[in-house]
Parts: structure tokens; C-alpha cells; sequence
């Protein structure tokens, strides 16, 4: 700006903070439609159902065809599958979690890769550790093995990612499609869950996975 | 970039959070909840021209100075963004398709003076 002139914040700097908060509103509205190229905003008449929604999205777990298998062979389906956390228990120090994948009949689906994601709420600076263990149980429920037990060192407020792709394997090859996740923490080591998180923090598995094709048998 | 504090005056980011569910918005944009829209605010002396954040040193200052000093006609600079980061939103549009777009430069990230 030449001598003596304003600053585009300088001018807003000058107002009230209520009137400052209403034209960053106002600034922040327009500038998504603008970018959206939409004159307005869309009216939504009939929203659709979270139920619809979740439909959709199992619908686009089908991504595409893979192509890269050899000529005359069936091409195999690769598949994204995510499990959000059905259930949870908690303790003061440990929490349980359960996973579970709704997907296609058991022993027709080969797990490529699977990875957990947990959101931890740190309370505080410094290194906080936590135990996770990979619980699996059998058809009945009843009895529970304890697959893996990994320990984190979790640092800061975030994201953190633990590979469980041998134990979602196992699982799936024994026909069963149900994980649960212990957690155990130091005292004050801040949650992942329940309470007060919002849905888009909520735990949740992602698995890579490939339909099984059934054997093809030539007679000669 | 520096971010504002109560005491500061200088050229700083403002944190600023527009909540979709507080402007009515929350009907036909799925995701996020929010944008973290931010933006820059405070002074910018002469000495603090071409100074992104605090990136720059004690010496483009006194350079800044000295050619502030030899300018016949001096300029004054102006806070703005020096780093931005797109904005993705999951949104229903007008004929009610669901869209994913990443918005380009839309959350300010860092703020310096011009």
C-alpha cells in the first residue's frame, strides 16, 4: 500500500468485535460459494438419511476391477473396508473396543493390509505410553485370546496408527469378523475415547482387501 | 509465522473458526464441521517489510531500515498470508450430488508483512 493508505486488515481492525466476527462470516461465506462457483447456497429439500449415506459409502468400497491379473484369469475385486467402533467399555485405566466388519459372507475376502486408527487426547506435555493389545474371540464370543500386544509411546494430541493387518488376517481366515482392541494407560494418560469426542474421532480399522475368487477346475 | 497473543501488536495469524452448524450450513456441507478460515492482522513497521513470520533475520531488518531511510517516497507495508493450505469439503450440491472438492488457499496457515 502507498504512503498514508489502508491495509485490507488494517479496515477491520478498526471495527467492533461483533461486527468484525459478522463480516469474517460474511467473508468466509462468500468466499466458499465463490470458489464452489455456486450463487447461492444449495437448498436441501430432502437430506438424505445417514442410513443412505453409510449405503453409498459400502457401495463405493468396490472401487475397481483389477486388471492386472494375467489374460483368461477372472479379474479379482479390490476393496477398501472400514469398520468404525461398534461398542466400547472402559475402565479408568484400560479401555476395550470392538470392531466390526459387515462385509461378505466369511472365507471370501483376503486381507491385504489393515491398519488401526486411534485419536489419544494428550492431558499434557511429555511422553505418555499406552498398551495396545489385539484381543480375538471366537464365533461364540466366549472365549478370548489376546493375538498381539504393541506398546506406543504417544507424544502429542493426534492421530495415531498401529499396523493390525495380521491379526484382521487371522481373523477373517477363521471365519470370524469381529476385533477387540484393549487399551491400558499410565494414570492420566489421556483417552482416545468415549465420551466427548466427536463422531469424526471416533476409532476405526481401514483393511485393503480382494475378493476371493472360488478355485476353477478344467477337466482334460 | 507468529501467532496473536493478548499482548502482541505486530503482525500476527488470528485464529478464526466458522462452526457450519452455527451459520445454518451444516444441512448440505457433510464434512467438515467447520473451517478454520484464520487470517493476519497487526502492524507492520518499515523495518518489518519482506518479513514472513520470523523467518527473516536481525539483519534483512536493519536492511530493511536503512533503505526505508534512503527512500524518497516510503511505502507502508500491509500484514497478509504468506502460507495458506486448501480447504477439502464433502458437500451436497444443487441437485443434491454428493461432492468431494479440495478448495485451494482458503485456510491461512502463516501471516508476514508485504
Amino acid at each position: 500500500a502507498s504512503k498514508g493508505m489502508w491495509c485490507p486488515a488494517c479496515r477491520l481492525a478498526a471495527l467492533a468485535p461483533t461486527m468484525q466476527r459478522d463480516v469474517l462470516i460474511a467473508l468466509a461465506k462468500q468466499s466458499i460459494l465463490s470458489k464452489l462457483r455456486l450463487p447461492d447456497r444449495p437448498n436441501i429439500t430432502q437430506p438424505t438419511s445417514r442410513e443412505a449415506l453409510l449405503m453409498a459409502l459400502r457401495r463405493m468400497r468396490v472401487q475397481r476391477l483389477d486388471t492386472a491379473t494375467s489374460p483368461g484369469m477372472m479379474p479379482r475385486l479390490s476393496l477398501t473396508l472400514l469398520s468404525v467402533l461398534c461398542t466400547g467399555s472402559s475402565t479408568s485405566r484400560s479401555v476395550r473396543l470392538h470392531f466390526r466388519f459387515t462385509q461378505e459372507p466369511a472365507g471370501s475376502t483376503e486381507i491385504l493390509q489393515a491398519t488401526l486408527y486411534l485419536f489419544w487426547a494428550v492431558p499434557g506435555p511429555g511422553t505418555h505410553p499406552v498398551t495396545v493389545r489385539l484381543l480375538q474371540s471366537d464365533p461364540t464370543g466366549l472365549n478370548v485370546t489376546m493375538a498381539s500386544e504393541t506398546r506406543l509411546e504417544v507424544q502429542r494430541t493426534g492421530w495415531v496408527t498401529l499396523d493390525v493387518s495380521r491379526a484382521v488376517q487371522s481373523l477373517f481366515g477363521r471365519g470370524s469378523q469381529r476385533l477387540t482392541v484393549e487399551l491400558e494407560v499410565m494414570e492420566d494418560g489421556g483417552s482416545p475415547l468415549l465420551a466427548g469426542h466427536r463422531d469424526s474421532h471416533w476409532p476405526f480399522v481401514a483393511a485393503q482387501a480382494r475378493a476371493r475368487m472360488p478355485h476353477r477346475l478344467q477337466r482334460r | 509465522g507468529i501467532n496473536c497473543s493478548g499482548d502482541s501488536r505486530m503482525c500476527c495469524r488470528k485464529e478464526f473458526f466458522v462452526d457450519f452448524k452455527e451459520i445454518g450450513w451444516e444441512d448440505w456441507i457433510i464434512q467438515p464441521e467447520g473451517y478454520h478460515m484464520n487470517y493476519c492482522a497487526g502492524l507492520c513497521p518499515l523495518h518489518m517489510a519482506g518479513i514472513p513470520g520470523l523467518a527473516a533475520s536481525f539483519h534483512t531488518a536493519v536492511l530493511n531500515l536503512i533503505k526505508a531511510n534512503n527512500a524518497d517516497a516510503a511505502v507502508d507495508s500491509c500484514c497478509v498470508p504468506t502460507q495458506r493450505r486448501p480447504l477439502s469439503l464433502l458437500y451436497y450440491d444443487r441437485d443434491s450430488n454428493i461432492v468431494k472438492t479440495d478448495i485451494p488457499d482458503m485456510i491461512v496457515d502463516a501471516c508476514g508483512c508485504t
